[in-house]
């Protein structure tokens, strides 16, 4: 039996509207340590990692390992119908075809169930290295969200070039170019208005737009977005989800032919 | 300018 409660049910929907038009279906992988989900986007360019950890739930219970296929566009619908305020329950019966989302108002005075037919997902597993990147930016995820939607208007793919002076995005198209840089900037009082760069060799990837304002959806579930960089690999991009867990997109970088 | 897929940097695991 799988039973996952959590009063932020806000949390969930936010969740699923940042996935849903990345990646269509994937499995959410429960055990006694949390949810965890690994998908790829259908040009498998991309890789979203969720991962919310068992006590981060009000409720968590996991007797044995499952893998629950899940179409993200029908979780979504039935996410719609759930209140910001409501508190949801996830749960599954073992091997069972479909997961019950049980939606409770925040003074207990209406409740509902929706049960989301379950998919038989193949899916492969990656392994994502633990490793040390040339270039690490934390800074407010707005910014992050204005920055990639503004050049997307402008061209298709992104040079990210980080150097001592800054980060520095630069894109071109028919309109012209465009160049924005932020500096290392820890003056704001709020620790999530900060930007922080952390430099360990200048690093410059290119990656395609429309990837990165995508990952972008993530922006409500978290103040602060971590970049992280280094040379011919997929850049990182990370949203701490409070201390639920945290979801992590990784894109393959452009490369000249 | 071409793009590889993930799988070519993360292995299966």
């Amino acid at each position: 039996m799988f039973e996952a409660r959590i009063t932020q049910g806000s949390v969930l929907k936010k969740l699923v509207e940042a996935l849903k038009e990345l990646v269509t279906e994937g499995n959410f992988d429960v055990s006694s340590t949390g949810l965890t989900l690994q998908a790829m986007d259908s040009s498998h360019v991309c890789l979203v990692s969720l991962t919310l950890r068992d006590d981060g739930f009000d409720h968590y219970r996991c007797d044995r390992n499952m893998a629950m296929g899940i179409h993200f566009g029908n979780l979504s619908k039935i996410l719609k119908c759930a209140g910001n305020e409501d508190t949801i329950t996830l749960k599954a019966e073992d091997n069972a075809d479909t997961l019950t989302l049980m939606f409770e108002s925040a003074n207990q005075d209406r409740i509902s169930d929706f049960d989301l037919k379950l998919m038989s997902i193949e899916s492969e597993h990656l392994g994502i290295p633990d490793q040390d990147y040339s270039a690490e930016i934390k800074m407010p995820s707005a910014e992050y969200q204005r920055i990639v939607r503004d050049l997307t208007s402008i061209g298709d793919t992104v040079l990210i070039s980080a150097t001592k002076e800054g980060i520095k995005f630069s894109t071109s198209g028919d309109v012209g170019t465009a160049n924005i840089t932020l500096r290392h900037n820890t003056t704001p009082e709020k620790p999530e208005e900060q930007t922080i760069i952390d430099l360990k060799e200048p690093v410059a990837l290119t990656f395609a737009l429309r990837y990165l304002n995508n990952f972008s959806k993530a922006t409500p579930l978290a103040p602060q977005v971590k970049l992280s960089l280094t040379k011919d690999l997929p850049i990182f991009v990370e949203y701490q989800v409070g201390d639920l867990g945290n979801v992590r997109f990784f894109l393959a970088p452009k490369i000249d032919d | 300018m071409k793009q590889k897929q993930i799988s070519q940097f993360f292995g299966a695991s």
